[in-house]
């Protein structure tokens, strides 16, 4: 998990970082 | 109905999940054609182009990675999107994202590919393959440019642009998956989906063969990033280190 932490957390959020 | 393995899946079941992934790649391409009409974008001016060509190689690079990573994040949401993606358990939906997501990136850039000039939409404006003569891998760029053209050749519609993503994206030949079975099946709808649509748009019978050719053409210009990569790396680690995208060097091993 630690390993792709950022997919993880990017799976996980409702909505992504990215401004859609 | 061809007497392979398939699943039964009905005419209205094919609509309704080619109109669900057609819409999700709509809400997450990054850039609609219209937009990009409408914003009427120039090429690169001559002193333009030379001024990415004197850029530091890493400067270039850390540029590149940056544009990818963008990208890569429309694409994780796209995924997220698909019928049953989030069912997958974690470790399938990593493993598919991680072999499959550059993949889609690559295939979205015939959106925004101009064959008219060879240029595409790079950094607010239309660029040629000399714009990335900094980063010193011109065979890379040569064949990420005959991609571009020869799947906007094809002239896709959003629907099969979006249902050959997703199809690429639910590749059940990746290694680590936990459930190939689960995902085969995923995948198999989605090609019905694709087979279904193309009919209905009247393609001839040869575009399906054509799309699952450029499977092996994608799966070569992702090794020939990771190539690449690798040697850039070999030569400047503290910049990928420092300096490049979190999830690029997650995605990419860097």
């Amino acid at each position: 998990k630690e390993k792709h932490k950022i997919l993880h957390q990017l799976l996980q959020n409702s909505t992504s970082p990215v401004d859609l | 109905s061809n007497g392979e393995t398939s699943p039964t899946v009905s005419m209205a079941e094919l609509d309704h999940l080619a109109h669900v992934v057609s819409k999700s790649h709509l809400e997450t391409c990054q850039y609609l054609r219209e937009e990009l009409q409408q914003m009427n974008c120039q090429n690169f001016l001559q002193d333009e182009v030379e001024s990415y060509q004197k850029k530091p190689r890493e400067v270039m690079w850390q540029l590149c990675a940056l544009k990818i990573t963008e990208a890569i994040q429309y694409v994780v949401e796209f995924a997220k999107r698909i019928n049953g993606f989030m069912d997958l358990c974690q470790n399938d939906q990593i493993v598919l994202l991680k072999a499959g997501s550059l993949e889609v990136v690559f295939i979205r850039m015939c959106r925004v590919f101009d064959s008219h000039n060879n240029t595409i939409y790079f950094d607010r404006k239309f660029a040629g393959p000399d714009v990335f003569k900094a980063l010193g891998c011109d065979d890379l760029i040569t064949s990420v440019f005959d991609f571009a053209k020869n799947m906007s050749s094809l002239h896709l519609t959003e629907e099969e642009l979006a249902l050959f993503s997703a199809f690429v994206l639910l590749s059940a030949d990746r290694s680590w998956l936990q459930d190939k079975l689960q995902v085969e099946k995923l995948q198999q709808k989605t090609q019905l989906a694709l087979q279904h649509v193309l009919q209905k748009n009247q393609r001839e019978d040869g575009v399906l063969n054509k799309l699952r050719c450029k499977v092996s053409a994608l799966r070569s210009l992702c090794s020939q990033h990771t190539e690449k990569l690798s040697a850039f790396r070999a030569i400047y680690p503290d910049i990928v280190r420092t300096h490049f995208p979190p999830l690029y060097k997650e995605l990419f091993g860097a």
